[in-house]
């Protein structure tokens, strides 16, 4: 695991970080919750919480998806290339490109071989939250925090690397036993995707 | 673009591949070579922190000793064979579609590259 430089993270004493969805992209339910299961991977492990919020522009963590230029000197690349971008603590801010194949179940059983272009959003969105916690990326391969993520992969539980990384920033939720629950929809790591 | 499950994804949207696919070109290429495009690769290295900010966005297509040393780091931080040279492995990790976060941030990483050699102050002792 590594940590940005000057190793930043969210004030001492922070139990619960509040999140909002950019309000313009209309975002459904569906897509919302599957954000509300990367954060809950990651408050499984640290004493912070993570709450929706309606009120956009006072959340702690701002949720978006852009495409191309977005004014904050990272643009996306259309279709594949870069998927997402975080900032570090305490900015919040989490950005989604809106040019990707988003897929929300996390499924890839019997993909069709031709679709080349799939990502599976909770895979990245748990990826992005733990930028937006203070980790920076990661040499080991079965970690959250490897910066690639093959097509039609999906990636979505802790590693040891990322737990040991994020309780060095801000301790082990007290109920977390040493190890992680299968959240819904069910899929765990699919690391074998047939296009990786 | 949401879809629900992947075979909701139309065909026309199927098979796009990589934004990066370009750089199947520059399959072997090594120092010392001039070749077209290498600076797009350059650029790939220099959004994710292995060409630092000092030496420019301006760059050339020459194979030259800032390219060899950033794809020696870039291996090195992807558990790649760390030749300097534009492998098929190297290259076919180079296109797979990515975090935009850099790998290296203000010339640090703690990634492997980050952990390979020991500080300068480091004294080496043997149990006795």
């Amino acid at each position: 695991y590594s940590f940005f430089p000057g190793q930043p993270r969210w004030p001492a004493g922070t139990s619960e970080l509040t999140y909002a969805f950019l309000p313009g992209n209309q975002l459904t339910a569906t897509v919302k919750s599957v954000f509300t299961r990367a954060f809950e991977r990651w408050s499984e492990v640290i004493p912070i919480t993570f709450t929706q919020t309606e009120v956009y522009r006072s959340a702690d963590i701002k949720i978006g998806f852009y495409t191309g230029d977005h004014g904050d000197g990272e643009a996306f690349d259309g279709s594949m290339g870069t998927l997402a971008h975080a900032f570090s603590p305490p900015s919040g801010h989490l950005h989604m490109d809106g040019d990707e194949d988003w897929v929300l179940d996390g499924n890839f059983l019997n993909a069709p071989a031709s679709i080349l272009s799939a990502v599976d959003m909770e895979s990245v969105a748990v990826h992005e939250i733990g930028h937006l916690l203070g980790l920076g990326h990661s040499s080991v391969e079965d970690s959250i925090m490897y910066p690639t993520l093959g097509s039609a992969t999906r990636k979505v539980e802790l590693a040891q690397d990322d737990i040991q990384g994020i309780q060095v920033l801000y301790g082990s939720n007290p109920s977390f036993n040493g190890t992680t629950s299968v959240l819904t929809p069910g899929q765990g790591n699919d690391t074998s995707g047939a296009y990786s | 673009h949401f879809f629900p499950n992947i075979t909701s994804i139309p065909r026309s949207l199927a098979g796009n591949g990589s934004a990066w696919g370009v750089f199947n070109k520059f399959l072997g290429c090594h120092a010392g070579q001039k070749v077209d495009g290498l600076a797009r690769l350059k650029n790939y290295f220099h959004y994710f922190g292995y060409i630092g900010n000092h030496s420019g966005s301006n760059f050339t297509d020459d194979f030259d000793d800032l390219l060899e040393s950033a794809i020696k780091t870039y291996q090195l931080n992807f558990n790649l064979n760390t030749s300097g040279e534009l492998d098929a492995p190297t290259i076919q990790h180079m296109m797979r579609p990515r975090c935009g976060n850099a790998d290296i941030v203000n010339g640090s990483s703690t990634m492997a590259s980050g952990k390979a050699a020991p500080p300068p102050t480091t004294v080496h002792t043997v149990a006795h």
